[in-house]
């Protein structure tokens, strides 16, 4: 199947979206 | 209790596996058998997305803050952070020494790659450990089948490359077995 694969910048940007708070 | 599996909220980035944080803190003056190890390790929580982990992490305090003799975990969901465990019965970790200073930043850096799947390895990741000692710092990340050295050589590859470490770190690839015998 298809893994999910995440990149540093891609994880760290999430770190303060809306959805993370 | 049986801990709820957790599952990504709507809207959030789903991981490709879900994992828990683990927090040991070795008691003063009491010998290191296997049952105090695991009356000292406590489970704070288990994610499923990208969201979650964050929500996790920015509320835990920084390796390089914590004092005395403690350490987290991060395990695939399901997986005790422990030896005995069946998924690591048969596999090894590869160690890094780190002068005081570096935990934090390369503790994040080495989560970041599991949890992004950066080490291209299928299902042989087990988890990761940071441990804060007196004198210096270790990280190490925990696979199933240390027998397998296209897979341990793959893992060290990818810590090289995402810790940005000094070309001189020694790395140090110790079995689970080594370890109990000792």
């Amino acid at each position: 199947g298809t893994r999910i694969i995440y990149d540093r910048k891609f994880l760290l940007d999430r770190r303060n979206s809306p959805i993370a708070q | 209790a049986k801990k709820k599996i957790a599952v990504p909220g709507v809207g959030e980035h789903p991981l490709q596996y879900n994992y828990s944080f683990w927090y040991s803190r070795r008691t003063p003056g009491r010998p290191a058998s296997t049952q105090s190890y695991e009356s000292n390790i406590r489970q704070i929580g288990s994610f499923a997305s990208v969201e979650q982990f964050w929500r996790f992490y920015s509320h835990m305090i920084r390796p390089g803050d914590l004092t005395g003799h403690s350490d987290f975990h991060l395990f695939k969901e399901g997986i005790k952070p422990m030896w005995e465990d069946d998924a690591n019965k048969q596999g090894g970790k590869w160690i890094i020494r780190l002068r005081k200073g570096l935990a934090s930043r390369c503790w994040e850096n080495l989560i970041l790659a599991m949890l992004g799947e950066q080490f291209m390895v299928g299902e042989e990741i087990c988890g990761a450990v940071v441990s804060v000692r007196f004198q210096e710092d270790i990280i190490s990340i925990w696979n199933k089948t240390a027998s397998d050295q296209a897979t341990t050589a793959r893992i060290r590859d990818t810590l090289r490359r995402v810790l940005n470490l000094p070309p001189n770190t020694i790395m140090e690839y110790k079995t689970h077995t080594d370890s109990i015998n000792f």
